[in-house]
């Protein structure tokens, strides 16, 4: 996946760190020490949504086909993730038990054009 | 804002916010926290530390039952005041009304202090008390009976499964331990103290079930 530069406008995955002492969340999660709140932007062009590596399934292909030859169809790719992994959390809940799950889906890996 | 002269660092500072603010929501809401915990009181690290260590190096075994929505969670023992019966250990619990939990297994873990080079032979019966802590000789269940054989000191851990169901139940539950030892022999004993390292801990892995989850019957 590509990630976001200062130069392009295409579709990529923004990378952002929160750490939980800077929000004062690290008194009641143990593990991790913070979060990586990844997200996608970017603009998803034709020649740029269909292309391999950037079509989020082949799906987008086939749609960024038929827009390219003039075929009637509405709407337009986004840019959305397309590759996830979970993230596991350990943390005290209010009775001071500690509490251990696997949330899915939490940080986005990679991005492309719907 | 317009008339504000422009500061390149003010753009930076409200995405910060923005993605900041978007991860509170993004784990409280994962977590089924309605807001972050406030801790009512500290478990000493040390306990912590070796009751994680304890676990690693048990090895974490997942059923077919477990999957990415599972939650195991440690709960360290309070001690309750101790009377002719033998000894209680307090667990506090808690969830909204809107949560189903539903308990996979659970294991108490105890740490007994047995004199050195001896191998002590023991009866441990382990009761669930009434919600209000009625101990002695009223409103109790017994959840396990383990005769077990111990050579010096360590970690013993007893699988209380099937009734852990009715922890989840009351928002405060004693357990409370009876623990015969069979020999001449009447030192030994399970270590339970709140600053000590060595506080006994109860582990469930439990599963959140939406309401109008349906299981379908086979």
């Amino acid at each position: 996946s590509l990630r976001c530069s200062q130069n392009s406008n295409f579709c990529c995955r923004k990378d952002y760190y929160v750490d939980f002492r800077d929000i004062g969340w690290n008194d009641w999660i143990i593990k991790p020490e913070g979060y990586q709140i990844n997200y996608c932007v970017g603009q998803c062009p034709t020649h740029v949504a269909g292309s391999p590596g950037m079509a989020s399934s082949f799906h987008t292909a086939v749609f960024n086909l038929v827009k390219a030859n003039n075929i009637q169809a509405s709407g337009h790719s986004c840019c959305v993730p397309t590759r996830r992994r979970p993230l596991s959390v350990l943390y005290f809940d209010r009775n001071s038990n500690i509490v251990k799950t696997d949330i899915p889906d939490m940080i986005v890996d990679a991005c492309g054009c719907s | 804002a317009a008339a504000e002269p422009r500061c390149p660092s003010c753009a930076a500072g409200a995405e910060r916010r923005l993605l900041e603010e978007a991860a509170k929501r993004q784990l409280l809401e994962k977590l089924r926290l309605r807001e972050r915990p406030r801790l009512s009181h500290v478990v000493p690290r040390a306990a912590v530390a070796r009751a994680l260590r304890r676990l690693q190096a048990g090895g974490t075994r997942r059923g077919p039952d477990d999957d990415d929505r599972g939650y195991e969670i440690i709960s360290f023992a309070e001690p309750e005041p101790m009377s002719s019966s033998g000894l209680g250990l307090q667990f506090q619990f808690s969830h909204t009304q809107d949560q189903d939990i539903h308990i996979l297994q659970a294991q108490l873990w105890l740490y007994l202090r047995v004199p050195q080079d001896m191998v002590a032979s023991l009866t441990l019966r382990i009761f669930l008390a009434g919600e209000e802590g009625d101990l002695v000789g009223g409103n109790r269940t017994l959840l396990s009976e383990r005769q077990l054989s111990a050579k010096g000191s360590g970690w013993h851990a007893f699988t209380l499964t099937p009734a852990m169901q009715r922890f989840f139940g009351g928002r405060r539950r004693t357990l409370r331990l009876e623990l015969e030892s069979h020999g001449d022999r009447g030192d030994i004993t399970a270590i339970v103290n709140a600053s000590w390292s060595h506080q006994p801990f109860l582990v469930a892995k439990a599963k959140v079930w939406d309401p109008g989850h349906h299981v379908a019957k086979r």
